[in-house]
């Protein structure tokens, strides 16, 4: 076994260095790991399992990625090999965004670019990949499902102020804030995000597509009392039945409060805010407007 | 522009003309002059 | 010059942790002075407990019979009058936070904790009286402080106390006087049990010249914060709580005063005049505040109505 273990090696090596990662990954996953005839330390296997799951993460291949995951989480937790540990890190999180998990893979993403060392073994941290881990996390919340969860998570990444450096920062404001996206900001967004990030869904539309409708129909909520499908279509850019099957799905979920009456083909969005505190808060916006003006009348020597 | 949020603040106002507003906002009153009322 | 007070003068603090002067007198300590960042993130932190206390300890200096408090620090501890010692949770965070700060070049000891009582006043319970004493005799100079943060909302103040513990078994010589507050009866017992073993001293509060700076900066939006909120809405509970009490104590005095009235037939010389009527100018005097705290919400939302909804195009 030994020597097979080297020929793979050395196979895997040159595959790697013909960026033909997926065969170099089979090539080394034929490395028996749980024989009982040599006792390999949980180190070594821990390393492998890391390895062959980059590799795949390479040519985007999550499913296979996951199992050697999977196979590290066990030994994963008592490796004192913090190179390891952070290798193991990205690629979980690049699985779970992979899979399209897109909330877990943000809070991994998130916690990668936090990471305080700047030299870990003899792997220089450089600031690009923490900033990209920091990008990626924000990218995947906005396509993560709209609801409360990804609001806290919104919230957390708006206030971190290494975000506002960030290109993506407008979108990100605008989604924190619940205002709604136009077509040209959607595009440009759409640019940036990976391939699997832009697959189809079964209904046809991309992840990006339901991902920003939701957006718009919760923030659509937050503006209207009610409005009809016809003008809501519009608005959102799809058909009003679509429009009505959305808004149906997310008040069943409990993401967004309304009420939809089919003969008039309208929706009655629904605010829990009691009347009062809603006033308060009109009040607020009303005297905030008022003193911008004031502001700005200063500031014109008016 | 200073004329068109002048005339948008206006536009602004009443700050809430809702049946339910008027509704919890009469019994506030009530509730709060019943407290006064039960506290003399 | 108004920054001085910010200057931390190692060698002079060392001296007088040496003399330890307090230990000659337990009224040693009369005055504290509360930096206005360390007020905010107290009143902060003890609103965002909600109905739950919270607990956080202070950091500052003293100066001559003064505390002087510069900042203050969320413990991760919840429900400090439900536990004996609830400040245990916490030993671990203490050490460290003291041991980061020291690194990050914060000269500053730990003088005192804070904690909330949200809605039943400020004074101390037992177990904050036990506890304080505790402070008193491994960690002087410390300090006790209490924030009620339910009340600080209705009064539109904020209603803080700060207190130190007598030595086991001292009397004071007089009765300590305190400035009188609603005490509600579930806690009457708890109050008047150890309310002569701990004594309040007077508070100020310092800024520095930024802090004036960025508060006269919120000063100018402070007036929306007023005519955008309510103190009706905010503090229902709490109102409620506080009329319930009032009968609660009604009942009782009413009570009292049957027995007294029957008692009186036997003996009328030992008739006891003064307690029913203290009793009772109390439970007058605390429905009087709550009615005014009241007609001043409404009044505000009058005003408001006024305002903001009777423009119609």
């Amino acid at each position: 076994e030994e020597q097979v273990l080297i020929i793979r090696e050395k196979l895997a090596e040159l595959y790697e260095s013909e960026q033909q990662w997926s065969k170099a990954a089979q090539m080394l996953s034929g490395i028996d790991l749980d024989s009982g005839v040599r006792i390999l330390d949980d180190m070594y296997k821990l390393s492998k399992c890391v390895q062959i799951a980059r590799l795949y993460l390479e040519d985007d291949d999550a499913v296979n990625a996951e199992a050697f995951i999977n196979k590290a989480s066990f030994l994963v937790s008592n490796s004192q090999q913090e190179v390891l540990n952070l290798q193991y890190k990205v690629c979980y999180a690049r699985i779970l965004d992979l899979k399209r998990k897109f909330l877990e893979a943000a809070l991994r993403y998130y916690d990668i670019s936090q990471i305080e060392k700047r030299q870990i073994g003899d792997e220089e941290i450089d600031e690009d990949a923490l900033e990209q881990a920091l990008s990626a996390a924000v990218t995947c919340t906005i396509l993560a499902a709209a609801g409360p969860q990804r609001s806290r998570v919104l919230a957390t990444l708006y206030k971190d102020e290494r975000c506002s450096k960030l290109k993506i920062y407008p979108i990100l404001q605008k989604v924190n804030l619940e205002r709604i996206l136009r077509k040209p900001e959607i595009d440009a967004f759409a640019e940036e995000l990976k391939p699997h990030q832009k697959a189809l869904l079964p209904d046809n539309s991309t992840v990006l597509d339901r991902a920003m409708i939701e957006h718009n129909l919760l923030s659509a909520s937050k503006l209207y009392t009610n409005i009809s499908f016809e003008e809501l279509g519009t608005l959102l850019g799809i058909p009003p039945q679509k429009a009505e099957k959305i808004a149906a799905r997310m008040i069943y979920e409990d993401r967004m409060r309304g009420s939809i009456d089919q003969v008039e083909a309208v929706i009655h969005f629904e605010d829990d805010t009691e009347e009062l505190q809603q006033w308060d808060q009109q009040i607020a916006g009303l005297c905030q407007a008022l003193n911008d003006i004031l502001d700005s009348m200063t500031s014109k020597g008016m | 522009s200073f004329l068109r949020q002048v005339s948008s603040l206006l536009r602004r106002l009443p700050a809430m003309e809702s049946e339910k507003f008027q509704d919890d906002f009469l019994m506030e009153y009530n509730d709060t002059l019943l407290v006064a009322y039960l506290a003399m | 010059d108004a920054d001085a007070i910010y200057y931390y003068d190692e060698a002079v603090l060392a001296k007088f942790q040496q003399e330890k002067p307090w230990t000659q007198d337990p009224n040693y300590f009369r005055r504290v002075k509360i930096s206005a960042l360390a007020l905010l993130k107290m009143v902060v932190h003890a609103r965002s407990g909600g109905t739950i206390e919270v607990m956080g300890l202070m950091q500052g200096k003293t100066d001559g019979d003064t505390i002087i408090v510069m900042d203050a620090f969320a413990l991760p501890v919840e429900g400090t009058e439900t536990r004996v010692n609830a400040q245990a949770d916490a030993y671990e965070y203490m050490v460290e936070y003291a041991q980061t700060n020291k690194q990050a070049g914060r000269l500053e000891n730990v003088v005192g904790w804070y904690h909330s009582h949200p809605g039943y006043g400020c004074w101390l319970s037992g177990i904050d009286v036990s506890t304080q004493m505790l402070n008193q005799q491994f960690q002087e100079p410390f300090l006790a402080v209490v924030i009620d943060p339910t009340r600080t909302v209705s009064a539109g103040k904020v209603e803080i106390g700060a207190f130190r513990t007598y030595p086991q078994g001292y009397k004071p010589p007089d009765e300590p006087v305190s400035e009188y507050q609603t005490i509600p009866l579930n806690k009457i017992e708890d109050f008047g049990v150890h309310c002569k073993q701990y004594y309040a001293l007077d508070i100020t509060y310092f800024k520095s010249a930024l802090d004036s700076h960025l508060l006269d900066l919120l000063w100018n939006k402070y007036w929306v914060n007023t005519l955008s909120s309510s103190p009706l809405l905010g503090n229902r509970d709490y109102v409620a709580g506080q009329i319930s009490d009032l009968a609660e104590k009604l009942e009782q005095a009413e009570n009292q005063l049957a027995h007294t009235r029957l008692g009186s037939f036997l003996l009328p010389s030992q008739r006891k005049k003064e307690p029913e009527e203290s009793q009772l100018a109390k439970i007058t005097r605390d429905s009087s505040k709550i009615t005014v705290e009241q007609v001043h919400g409404l009044m505000s939302q009058v005003i408001k109505d006024i305002l903001f909804n009777s423009v119609h195009h």
